[in-house]
């Protein structure tokens, strides 16, 4: 299984709806300061709820909305493939400005669904947040900076 | 429950000494505070890079943090592969030799899992597959110039 | 004292606005946040590389953040200068050309103070006037491999 | 006035003593991953004062110490000259330790001072802990990092 294709649209830096497409194997992402590499991590890290908003270097979830235009809402889809050409499984996250605050959806297979649902079927293919397949920038050092007992814990969490 | 930890830790240790190796030449392994009980201390990281004497985790330099941690992280990726790894510059801290080290181990993995690694260093990406390239040519706006295709 | 603190501020204000546009051909500036009483308030950054909107200081990429903070240090160095600057691998976020307009800044400096910069990118070093090589042979002990002379 | 000359003694990697010359202008240091680049600028942040042992590093001052021999102190001198080929000043600092702990002894051209007495004639030449003149490795993000407030606290230093 791998991630086959991103579908970003309003998220951060990506004022246009955006599909990425994505092949097995080795892929770099290159490109300019600032011109939006961090910000494809981002939008996986934030489709899958694998962080909070904090670490999204928002400091409340309608930071991830586009600012170049007046649309209030996001959305990032993530398809993954096993192989055959076929899509086995999508998860969507899409947020959206309210008057009252902004509501967050979840969509598993393009029908909705919540995060614990989300979580459940990620981790049967060993996606968790504990599981440090995604690294952030200037993270990679993260593992010997936290305390002993912190890093124990990745190990309990994997047992 | 301790029992399914030990197995755990046993087979990160043996995957960590082995891969550690790989990166820099030299011993390194993942040690329990308190052996008899491993849940009430936690879990530390000796490394003797090749020639030197064993060192305080703190006192590493960046270079040599970055690759200890991502030995740890490929150790516990082949006793339980993640589907996809996406690595946003992690080879910002490494020399020019430490930086192929861990392009041609990403390279060697990616026959396993799929690898989507941001980085501006050119090891990396000549060991690439391909390559996304990305820019914001006019006010601010994302777009993805297409893909590289190599060798 | 909010006098010596105002005529300060706008000289380093004055810097900051040609030393940013000089780095990444943008829009900057230092902003208090209590412009009437501004000891009661914070001090925050409104930078806009070319050809974007104004940005949140949080939001910014690795590369822009360095880069920004960078243009504040020469922004006081102007104001305030010291006789030495040491910076340790300041350029590990940039790109090439970020790399190379960040070298070409130091260079210009570099007649009124004096400069010693620990880099592995070639911008940098490609830029000094000369390189101090150390290196760890054996066993771990630090040796000055004697210094390279450019151009 | 620039930085003429480090003697470095038994401080961190560097076993022998090393004397590392210095010319005005423009100088890279460069070397391999963990060759002692960095304890190269905190052998400045130490002698000067400018930093506590946490930011070196090191959790207790005799962390600084050369661990390859058995040697129990270490020392840095920074010499400066202004131009002429003179030297018109010299800090050094020397830790040793004692069966009591450690004793951190300072030198001003020589002569035994004190902590103070070095900052103060520093601070005639505009070297302080808060001018910025000096960035460890990975702190060039810090100044857009901290909170507003610390960040005037910047220019409430310099005026
Ligand atoms: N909500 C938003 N709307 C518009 N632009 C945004 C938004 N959030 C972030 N950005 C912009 O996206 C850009 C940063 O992108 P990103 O961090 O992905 O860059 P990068 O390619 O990783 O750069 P670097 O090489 O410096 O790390 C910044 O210029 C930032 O201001
Ligand atoms: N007290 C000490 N005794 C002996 N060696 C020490 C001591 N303190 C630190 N070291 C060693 O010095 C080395 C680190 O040096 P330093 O951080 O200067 O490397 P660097 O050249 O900056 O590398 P990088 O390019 O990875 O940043 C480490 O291997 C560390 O273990
Ligand atoms: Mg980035
Ligand atoms: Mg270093």
């Amino acid at each position: 299984m791998h991630i086959s294709k991103i579908e970003i649209d309003n998220f951060k830096s990506f004022a246009n709806p955006t599909d990425i497409p994505f092949l097995q194997g080795f892929t770099t992402v290159s490109g300019p300061n600032g011109s939006g590499k961090s910000n494809i991590i981002d939008s996986i890290l934030f489709c899958l709820g694998l962080s909070s908003s904090k670490t999204l270097r928002a400091d409340r979830l309608f930071h991830l909305i586009n600012t170049h235009n007046k649309k209030n809402e996001a959305s990032v889809k993530v398809c993954f493939s096993n192989g055959t050409g076929q899509e086995n499984l999508s998860v969507k996250r899409k947020i959206k400005k309210t008057s009252a605050g902004f509501i967050s959806n979840y969509y598993l297979n393009d029908k909705t669904s919540t995060l614990n649902e989300i979580h459940d079927e990620l981790s049967k293919h060993n996606i968790s947040p504990g599981c440090y397949n995604v690294m952030m920038q200037g993270d990679v050092t993260s593992i010997i900076n936290i305390s002993a007992t912190e890093r124990r814990k990745i190990i309990d969490e994997i047992a | 429950k301790i029992k399914s930890f030990r197995e755990t830790y046993d087979q990160i240790n043996t995957n960590f000494k082995v891969i550690f190796n790989q990166l820099s030449d030299g011993e390194g392994r993942i040690v329990l505070e308190n052996d008899i009980n491993p849940l009430a201390g936690g879990l530390t990281i000796e490394a003797q890079p090749r020639d030197k004497k064993m060192q305080r985790l703190e006192s590493m330099s960046g270079g040599e943090k970055s690759l200890t941690a991502l030995a740890f992280v490929f150790a516990i990726q082949r006793h339980m592969p993640a589907p996809f790894y996406a690595f946003d510059e992690v080879d910002m801290h490494l020399d020019g030799i430490n930086s192929e080290k861990l392009a041609h181990l990403i390279k060697s993995q990616s026959s396993n899992a799929q690898f989507i690694v941001v980085s501006l260093r050119k090891p990396m990406i000549e060991a690439a597959d391909r390559t996304i390239g990305v820019t914001q040519k006019n006010s601010g706006i994302t777009k993805v110039t297409g893909v590289r295709l190599h060798g």
